[in-house]
């Protein structure tokens, strides 16, 4: 932050210390005042609410770029989704709350226990179809998570499902092997039926810092992301990586998660979430 | 990430005999913008470059560092290393891996943490780890929200051949506090609490954790922590110690490539030791902390 002199120091430090306090990231908070150097005069760059305002513009204008629902596309069914994540970002939660929605827009859906390796991964998940009123496909526990997502499939072609969801394991993105597992889970769902996965999922924990970042680049690499699902905004982190990850990466931002209950998700709203970012 | 950091900083002063107020200036930048990409909270990054500063003004000329009572001439480089070295593992230690495990008949340890960040795993490996140690433990399941953790907890328990006590139709405080006669009964000398996870703005949840504490009256108190968490690391540490006073914390995932600056910034800010490290999902990745493996993660 130290280029220029047109600036005062004792602004610029408290509007790093807010943006970096967001986890926006110092990287892009240097980025997002270079960018908006342009922007203003040197002049209106002393004051702290003007500079603020162009800021909170510039990030709106990166998020609403990515700001996307999940749509259903007429005649594709079963629309198959994926959905991948590090350990315990709130996938098997968010596959509830996904669920609820379409089946309340008048879809069937059908939900799958992927994660064979955790304990009561199963159970937690078959809890969540039955509360949602989703039919369920459960896996024996060390089963082969891309059987299950080729029994799931099938079962879904077979009842005519309009939704396919398949929950994975959670993983951390440095674990090569694991991260071939669900390259394989996808080759299998596309083998099965050409096009699928429609929508491989990204659920990224709003209280996670700059380490999302890697998450992302490592699963869009393995997998090709199209969706990024940012949970757990109910609580006192802001979630600000993904303003870094939607200027880096052209993944949309389906949905954000706001609680624990299946009813806790809501489409991402890029100027909603810049408010609560400066709350 | 942060060992580019401090790789750039130690190439700036790199080949220089006589280092200037503004080299180390800008060695300090360097780092600081490699802690907070760290996730090193805001004002623990700037009390630490502070700190880094002041020594590296003092000393970094002609310095001796002596290694096994041989005297070492080194470069200004590797003394400005050396004292953001030393400074990160001041910060970090004194190492204290102990757990208040004498003076009941049935000791208690309580894990609290944010949703997810792992204590239901690691309350089974710390359960693993002290039946190594030739305890008794007893985990109880006192999350009665989630679905199937309280499975969850007993799957753990089936695999490691030790007991698990629930009763979901009671409240957590109920839980805990019942559970401490049941592993009486049972021949346990310690306890574990799963607690459920929890944000710090959800006041009611907040509220139950001070209830066990009166009901259970823990002599432990664990915040389990993701490794990856970011700037909030601070606030959330800070809540959690008000209302609990926590014994000490642990950090898990750490085997991924998270460089884990939250280490810093709750053991700065709480003055909490950091006991265990969670290293994988297996039961038996749980370790003691030692400062200078974190240390030196972040310095590479
Ligand atoms: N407060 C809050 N908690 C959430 C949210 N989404 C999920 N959680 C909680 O986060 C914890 C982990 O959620 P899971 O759905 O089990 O996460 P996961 O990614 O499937 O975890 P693994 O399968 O173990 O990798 C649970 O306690 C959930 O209730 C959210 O939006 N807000
Ligand atoms: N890689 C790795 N994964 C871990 C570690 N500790 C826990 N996990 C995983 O993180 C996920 C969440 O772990 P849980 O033990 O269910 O977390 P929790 O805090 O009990 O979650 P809630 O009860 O929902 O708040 C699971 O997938 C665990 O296997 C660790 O040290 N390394
Ligand atoms: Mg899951
Ligand atoms: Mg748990």
């Amino acid at each position: 932050f130290a280029g220029g002199t047109d600036i005062d120091e004792d602004v610029m430090s408290r509007l790093e210390e807010t943006l970096v306090g967001t986890d926006i990231g110092v990287r892009t908070a240097y980025r997002l005042f270079e960018g908006i150097r342009e922007k203003l005069g040197s002049a209106s760059m002393k004051d702290a609410s003007s500079v603020m305002r162009v800021i909170r513009q510039e990030i709106a204008a990166i998020l609403k770029k990515r700001q996307s629902w999940l749509e259903l596309p007429e005649g594709v069914r079963p629309f198959v989704i994926m959905v991948t994540g590090v350990n315990g970002s709130g996938k098997t939660t968010t596959i509830a709350k996904i669920a609820r929605r379409f089946i309340g827009d008048g879809r069937s859906v059908i939900i799958a226990s992927g994660d064979t390796f955790r304990a009561a991964a199963v159970e937690q998940l078959e809890h969540w179809a039955g509360k949602v009123g989703a039919d369920f496909v459960k896996a024996h526990e060390g089963a082969d998570p891309s059987a299950v997502a080729y029994d799931a499939l099938e079962a879904a072609i077979a009842r005519k499902k309009d939704v396919l969801i398949i929950d994975t394991a959670g993983r951390l993105h440095t674990k090569e092997n694991l991260m071939e597992e669900l390259k394989k889970t996808k080759r299998v769902l596309a083998k099965k039926l050409p096009g699928a996965p429609h929508s491989i999922l990204l659920v990224l924990d709003a209280t996670i810092g700059q380490n999302a970042i890697e998450q992302t680049r490592q699963f869009h690499k393995a997998l090709g992301v199209t969706g990024i699902v940012l949970t757990k905004l109910d609580g006192s982190s802001k979630g600000g990586v993904i303003v870094g990850i939607a200027d880096e990466f052209d993944i949309p931002i389906h949905y954000i998660g706001i609680g624990e209950g299946m009813d806790d998700l809501e489409a991402f709203d890029a100027d909603a979430f810049v408010d609560a970012l400066f709350l | 990430m942060i060992t580019e950091g401090f790789k750039k900083a130690q190439l700036r002063l790199t080949g220089k005999t006589i280092i200037q107020e503004r080299h180390i200036e800008e060695a300090i930048r360097d780092i600081r913008v490699s802690l907070l990409e760290a996730d090193v909270e805001f004002h623990v990054v700037k009390g630490f470059t502070e700190r880094v500063k002041a020594k590296a003004l003092g000393e970094i000329v002609q310095t001796r560092v002596s290694h096994a009572g041989k005297k070492l001439k080194v470069g200004p480089q590797e003394h400005f290393i050396k004292i953001c070295y030393d400074e990160l593992v001041s910060l970090m230690g004194p190492v204290d891996t102990s757990l208040d495990l004498g003076n009941r008949e049935v000791n208690a340890v309580m894990m609290v943490g944010l949703q997810g960040s792992g204590k239901t795993t690691t309350t089974a490996k710390l359960a693993r780890h002290l039946k190594e140690k030739g305890k008794k433990p007893m985990m109880v399941a006192a999350d009665v929200y989630r679905p199937a953790a309280i499975e969850q907890l007993k799957v753990l328990g089936k695999k490691l051949d030790i007991p698990v006590f629930s009763a979901p139709a009671k409240t957590p405080p109920e839980i805990c506090r019942d559970s401490l006669e049941a592993a009486q009964f049972k021949g346990c000398d310690v306890v574990i609490f799963d607690t459920a996870g929890r944000t710090i703005v959800d006041e009611a949840l907040m509220r139950e954790l001070e209830d066990i504490k009166t009901a259970a009256r823990p002599e432990n108190i664990l915040l389990v922590v993701d490794a990856m968490i970011g700037q909030e690391s601070v606030n959330i540490a800070r809540e959690f110690d008000r209302r609990l006073d926590m014994t000490g914390f642990i950090l898990t995932k750490l085997d991924g490539d998270a460089r884990g600056g939250a280490a810093l910034s709750i053991k700065e800010v709480t003055k909490k030791p950091i006991k265990f490290v969670g290293m994988g999902e297996a039961l038996d990745r749980l370790e003691e902390f030692r400062p200078d493996g974190l240390a030196s993660r972040i310095l590479g």
